[in-house]
């Protein structure tokens, strides 16, 4: 699965909710209620370096194997957001005019190792 | 990471849950507001009517269904829309009620600085709502205003004849002087609205808060250059 559960120690996606209600914008802003601040931890050995979430191709799995067996050739590899959406707002800006916009990439759907 | 280098990642995973929460918080809250060119919370002292903003956005689905291209063609016809990518907003102004006379008002309406600094006008439609006064159309003359940034000296950027045939909508595009406001550093633009006799209120404002007068604009983020496609 691509969320991290209790004892997750590879690279997985965390989900994080910021309820605007709790940090005091519920005033300003009038949709949505909340921000899915996901984001991406957890550990990318090498032999998982490039796959792309849970998007594992016979190219990459192969890859891989030449990446295990050149180690030393190999760089660190970082555990990232593989897939985004926008985050869209309906909010009173500061002369109470009414804004919709999407904020793009905004919110994290899967994480893959580079 | 190897042992003594600092992995930004794993930063978060070394404090306390509780300090981890601030911290994610904190992030987000300063992710948001720069996403929205904002400096800070917007402090939003009167808040517009849930009347009349569902009734301006029942006019606004009415006005794009009215206006809706067939399926599978740009709004602008052909072109590819340049904006994909770029982030765009949708914005409601509603008018702050100016001076009333018998024979017309002033509304004037107002565009926050930041976004005026950082977006470009695509778009901008002026929604007025008539009350019916026998059955004869009526010439309304509609001046739009822009002041400097001082607020002092005032010119007529457009000029227009209405004829207002019966109660109901009626709306102007104000696309051109909205976008000339942005571009001398004002944010107001003052709608004139003047009828050739006692006409009494020419528009309903003031007696019912639904139909309050607003412009609709849509505007994108300015980016350095821009490529278009065809």
């Amino acid at each position: 699965g691509i969320d991290c559960g209790a004892d997750s120690r590879m690279c997985c996606r965390k989900e994080f909710f910021v309820d605007f209600k709790e940090i005091g914008w519920e005033d300003w802003i009038i949709q949505p209620e909340g921000y899915h601040m996901n984001y991406c931890a957890g550990l990318c050995p090498l032999h998982m370096a490039g796959i792309p979430g849970l998007a594992a191709s016979f190219h990459t799995a192969v890859l891989n194997l030449i990446k295990a067996n050149n180690a030393d050739a190999a760089v660190d590899s970082c555990c990232v957001p593989t897939q985004r959406r926008p985050l869209s707002l309906l909010y009173y800006d500061r002369d109470s005019n009414i804004v919709k916009t999407d904020i793009p990439d905004m919110i994290v759907d899967a994480c893959g190792c580079t | 990471a190897p042992k003594g280098v600092w992995c930004p990642a794993c930063g978060l995973a070394t404090l306390a849950p509780t300090v981890q929460r601030d911290v994610l918080i904190a992030l987000a809250k300063q992710s948001i507001l720069s996403k929205l060119h904002l400096p800070d919370k917007p402090n939003v002292t009167q808040p517009t009517s849930r009347r009349a903003l569902l009734t301006a956005l029942r006019r606004l689905r009415v006005q794009r269904t009215d206006t809706a291209a067939p399926p599978g063609i740009p709004r602008d016809g052909g072109v590819l829309h340049p904006g994909v990518g770029v982030q765009e907003y949708e914005i409601l102004s509603f008018a702050e009620s100016g001076s009333f006379t018998s024979r017309g008002v002033r509304l004037h309406f107002r565009f926050t600085r930041e976004l005026a600094e950082s977006t470009e006008i695509l778009q901008a439609t002026l929604y007025l709502f008539w009350v019916a006064h026998g059955t004869r159309t009526r010439p309304v003359t509609v001046r739009l205003l822009q002041s400097d940034p001082t607020g002092l000296n005032v010119t007529v950027a457009s000029e227009t004849q209405l004829e207002v045939p019966r109660a109901g909508w009626a709306t102007l595009d104000v696309g051109q002087a909205v976008q000339s406001l942005f571009g001398r550093g004002s944010q107001r633009l003052t709608v004139e609205l003047e009828v050739a006799e006692d006409w009494g209120a020419p528009l309903l404002v003031g007696h019912s808060d639904s139909h309050w007068p607003f412009v609709a604009a849509r505007a994108r983020d300015r980016t350095p250059h821009r490529v278009q496609r065809r």
